[in-house]
């Protein structure tokens, strides 16, 4: 062996360059298809694609270099700094002409702006919650249309086949996605006929035939007005000197005038709950508010929100742009889910908020907190905890609204009523 | 920000004689712009 190797004469040549390229192709591909096998294994292991092992779901959208860029980006941390940032004050004299170039640039009509001395909103984040005249928003008068909660842009909109919500252009996502599971009630999504609201009505069948009923129940003198209008029970709000009877909430007159706005002629209350007709489906719509559109939504239609999710996601920007590129965007961004009943059935309300616009408010929720470092720390304990049960996480927390409500078992809204808004950051 | 508005409606039913009844429809557009109070649809 000595021998052979000292006398062995070594000749380099070289290889031919299509055996180089293939080598290299072999050794990339060996790479990739490992990548991708402990991929796999990590997610047998964690229950679902993509998910960190506390369960809780992780961002990696699909898209082009766009959208994979932007996915390594603190944009919730970003939009917090854009909020701090928009709450500066603005020096006295820059305002009028600060608002006036911002209301040029986006379209901002300010005739129609509650407070038309610009120098009283103190900065920009006032000013893009700003209020509007009285009378600048007609409600349509049909009551049995369907109302634009905001100003905007009709992005989308249509009948639900399949669970799935067509995003612009084609991209789809499931509702189940877009509302969290076991939504919505079984009567609406096995399709059954017949009225969705049978358990309401069967709870409480028996205990209220008449208005009258419907104020005392359980003993309890709530009065319709002060239901819808999500009030206390009567008898705690009465004020020392009785009002007039014509003037008190479940006198016969207020009565009346209540159920002719609801439209309810002579038909029974809870007929706001169920649907007469025999056949329903699901529709959907999606509205995009532009920066310079009034960012305070309002109540569609009469209805009954009963219980509200937040999902604590991410804060990617809405823009039509982004819709196009980034498949089922609406269940990646932080969301405010509110789910309840109208006359027809199910209904939801579901703002999404984006990068510049991160902070939803809901006027009847004072305990909700979108947008904050607190609801993150909450949702990455409420995943832990969900993994160390064993049990999977399901994305969102959830509260229920069934203090002052509890004939119509939620909080009850009525058409054209502010329910909240979007505030910058 | 966007809204999404999910709902339960009735679908429009036809009868023999040709006629519908009672069902949902829109009224707007794809690309339309809205001002809040004004009708989406009608059931």
């Amino acid at each position: 062996l000595r021998a052979a190797l000292r006398d062995s004469k070594t000749q380099w040549y070289q290889l031919p360059i299509g055996v180089g390229i293939g080598f290299v192709g072999l050794m990339q591909f060996y790479k990739v298809t490992t990548r991708e096998k402990e991929k796999e294994e990590l997610d047998e292991v964690t229950g679902a694609a993509g998910r960190k092992p506390n369960g809780r779901e992780r961002i990696r959208p699909d898209g082009p270099w766009q959208v994979r860029a932007m996915s390594t980006l603190p944009l919730k941390a970003m939009s917090r700094l854009w909020g701090r940032f928009n709450e500066l004050d603005i020096p006295y004299y820059l305002r009028v002409p600060g608002f006036k170039l911002y209301s040029f640039i986006f379209g901002v009509n300010l005739d129609e702006v509650a407070e038309p001395d610009l120098r009283t909103y103190p900065n920009l984040a006032a000013f893009f919650y700003r209020k509007l005249k009285p009378g600048a928003r007609p409600l349509d008068p049909n009551p049995n249309a369907l109302l634009s909660p905001s100003d905007g842009r009709i992005l989308q909109f249509g009948q639900i086949e399949g669970g799935d919500i067509e995003q612009v252009k084609g991209m789809t996502y499931s509702i189940d996605a877009l509302l969290g599971k076991h939504t919505p009630t079984p009567s609406v999504a096995h399709g059954e006929h017949g009225r969705p609201s049978e358990r309401h009505i069967s709870e409480n069948e028996g205990l209220i035939k008449t208005d009258e009923e419907f104020a005392r129940v359980n003993g309890i003198s709530y009065t319709l007005p002060s239901l819808l209008s999500g009030g206390r029970p009567s008898g705690s709000t009465q004020t020392e000197s009785p009002p007039d009877e014509a003037e008190r909430e479940d006198s016969p007159a207020a009565i009346s005038a209540v159920r002719a706005d609801l439209a309810l002629g002579e038909k029974p209350w809870y007929a706001l709950l169920a649907p007469e007709e025999n056949r329903t489906a699901l529709y959907y719509a999606v509205i995009y508010l532009a920066p310079g559109d009034y960012h305070r939504f309002h109540s569609p239609a009469n209805w009954v929100v009963e219980r509200r999710r937040h999902f604590a996601g991410e804060l990617y920007s809405v823009s039509p742009y982004l819709q196009r590129t980034l498949p089922g965007l609406f269940t990646l961004n932080e969301r405010v889910v509110l789910l309840g009943r109208w006359r027809w059935g199910f209904f939801s309300y579901v703002p999404v908020g984006a990068t510049n616009v991160g902070s939803i408010k809901i006027n009847f929720d004072r305990e909700l907190r979108t947008n904050s470092l607190t609801t993150d720390t909450e949702a990455d304990r409420a995943a832990e905890e969900a993994a160390a049960r064993g049990e999977p996480y399901l994305g969102f927390a959830e509260a229920t609204y069934a203090s002052a409500s509890r004939v119509l078992g939620g909080h009850a809204l009525r058409r054209g009523e502010e329910m909240g808004g979007f505030q910058l950051g | 920000s966007t809204v999404v508005l999910v709902f339960e409606a009735p679908v429009e039913q036809g009868s023999d004689a040709g006629e519908t009844k009672g069902g949902w429809r829109w009224n707007v557009e794809k690309g339309q712009r809205v001002k809040m109070g004004q009708a989406l649809g009608y059931v």
